[in-house]
């Protein structure tokens, strides 16, 4: 699964999400991916989301969304995505990763599963990493 | 304002030997998004251009790199989201096109509707000139090679199992 979020220059939000499944899947079985609020998420007065891992999972949680919902609460960008991540992995067993960009600006990742590509740019560094707590920083 | 671009290429037991793949792909995908903006194109125009990146990258789950489902088929999902309106588009196990995520965008921007599945979404496709590829043309050496590995454990075993990284708690992921 492949995503992407961004923030223009007129402080709108969008996200986009793809993915080609399983290996082995029943066909016809569809995850998380095209489901507004699991595989994506984007909301001018919240903030905008995307998902990846065990489609079940994210779609039992509405993991975007639920990300989306901790922010209007007031937690920030990093906190809902940790937040939400671990209920769901407490609540139905599943794995995953997201990235977000908050209304506010704030732009984060994290992820449940061993490694997660990611990358990002923001004022003027580019900045990447895989693995947990891994960040490669690039000024362009 | 200042743009702002974040991509992932997948939550998963990346093996390591597509460590360096991923991690280009993803800048490179970052990058063509954050060029997008600093020219002037909306959100959704760099969401859109970087997932396209992802797609036809092989590297990933996705586009030129799927997965095969148990016939041996690539179906493939994508979503778009407008955060200005909520408007969004999206397909669901659509075949044979390269870039599902331009679909998606064209369902929100060319329908009253979220979700076109299957031979709906193959249908608009055609409809809106989009190239039909050849069955094989998405199946990847890897691809191939993975689904055969799940096959011949699953007919070994006599069980539903992942191939995909051989752990029972990280298999399942999209």
């Amino acid at each position: 699964t492949v995503g992407a979020v961004a923030m223009d220059t007129s402080g709108n939000l969008a996200s986009a999400t793809s993915t080609g499944g399983i290996t082995a899947k029943k066909p016809g079985r569809v995850g998380d991916t095209p489901v507004i609020g699991a595989g994506a998420f984007a909301d001018n007065d919240v903030g905008a989301v995307s998902s990846t891992g065990h489609g079940e999972s994210i779609m039992k949680v509405c993991l975007t969304r639920r990300i989306a919902e901790l922010m209007e609460r007031g937690l920030s960008a990093n906190e809902a995505a940790k937040t939400a991540l671990e209920f769901m992995s407490t609540r139905v067993g599943g794995a995953g990763g997201v990235i977000v960009i908050s209304k506010k600006g704030e732009v984060c990742h994290s992820f449940t599963t061993s490694r997660m590509a990611w990358a990002s740019v923001t004022q003027g560094t580019l900045k990447s990493g895989i693995d947990p707590g891994q960040e490669f920083t690039e000024n362009l | 304002m200042e743009p702002l671009m974040i991509v992932h290429g997948g939550a998963w037991a990346i093996p390591g030997e597509l460590t360096e793949r991923s991690l280009n792909g993803v800048r490179r995908a970052a990058l063509e998004g954050h060029r997008v903006l600093r020219s002037g194109g909306s959100a959704v125009d760099a969401v859109v251009a970087a997932v396209t990146v992802l797609e036809d990258d092989t590297a990933f789950d996705a586009g030129h790199g799927a997965v095969l489902n148990l016939k041996g088929e690539v179906e493939l999902d994508a979503i778009v989201i407008d955060g200005r309106d909520l408007s969004s588009g999206a397909v669901c196990a659509v075949q044979d096109i390269a870039n599902p995520v331009q679909l998606a965008r064209l369902v929100m921007d060319k329908t009253d509707h979220c979700l076109l599945g299957g031979v709906g979404a193959n249908d608009f496709a055609k409809e809106q000139g989009f190239e039909r590829l050849p069955p094989t043309e998405l199946v990847t050496p890897e691809a191939r090679a993975e689904w055969e590995k799940y096959i011949k454990f699953t007919t070994a075993v006599g069980a539903l199992f992942s191939a995909r990284d051989g752990d029972p708690k990280l298999t399942g992921c999209d």
